[in-house]
């Protein structure tokens, strides 16, 4: 789900 | 990436050199808080611990290195450089600092969007930076007038996680499934705690006047 996509913002 | 992003990536980019410069021009860090400035090393050193497991891309590896290396350097040149140690405020920054560490911490134990190592330390960080700005607002409190260049790099500093709402708000309505409401919210926060720094920094502008916060 949408949280396990990676940190894309600093 | 979207503008309101990147702009705001390069605001905070511009804010952090707004202060390397002041301390190299000046050789003085009179003004500045060096307990934000441990808070911000400690929100970077936390946000940033899939430094070297996700590759997002070479924009956000290099960003996150300069932001850890630039916060450390900060923090060692106000501890370690003899000449700039000199003029650091030590008897007017004194917020306790190591309280608002904690309470995030509890805070981010209890409320993170996963309960990992990882997630927590990212929720932490989010909830640390926050507040990490606290110290520093207090310490321009109590030493009355502040230089231009002190007073432009918290302007540039609280600017940036304003652009990062609108980059929230473009994500929200251009992305299915974008939700990142604990940065959101945080990001609000952050945000409402220079309310009156903008203020009084506007009315420093308009009036051509020295920025003078109320004691």
């Amino acid at each position: 789900d949408a949280n396990d996509v990676a940190k894309d913002e600093l | 990436m979207n503008i309101f992003r990147f702009a705001g990536d390069m605001t905070h980019l511009i804010s952090i050199l707004v202060l390397l410069l002041k301390i190299y021009a000046t050789k003085s860090c009179s003004g500045i808080s060096l307990k934000t400035q441990e808070l911000y090393a400690l929100v970077f050193l936390t946000r940033y611990l899939d430094l070297f497991t996700d590759f997002i891309s070479v924009y956000n590896t290099v960003m996150k290195l300069v932001f850890i290396a630039s916060s450390l350097a900060i923090v060692w040149c106000m501890r370690m450089h003899g000449l700039v140690k000199r003029s650091y405020d030590k008897e007017l920054d004194t917020f306790r600092h190591y309280l608002l560490v904690a309470g995030c911490f509890a805070l981010a134990v209890l409320v993170n969007e996963k309960f990992t190592f990882q997630e927590i330390f990212w929720a932490f960080s989010i909830y640390l930076e926050a507040v990490a700005i606290l110290p520093q607002l207090v310490l321009l409190q109590r030493s009355g007038n502040v230089d231009n260049l002190t007073g432009q790099y918290i302007f540039f500093l609280g600017a940036y996680r304003a652009l990062y709402l609108l980059n929230w708000i473009y994500r929200y309505f251009t992305e299915v499934r974008f939700s990142r409401w604990i940065a959101c919210v945080s990001g609000i926060v952050q945000t409402g705690l220079y309310a009156d720094f903008f203020y009084y920094y506007f009315l420093s502008w308009k009036n051509n006047a020295k920025l003078q916060l109320p004691a």
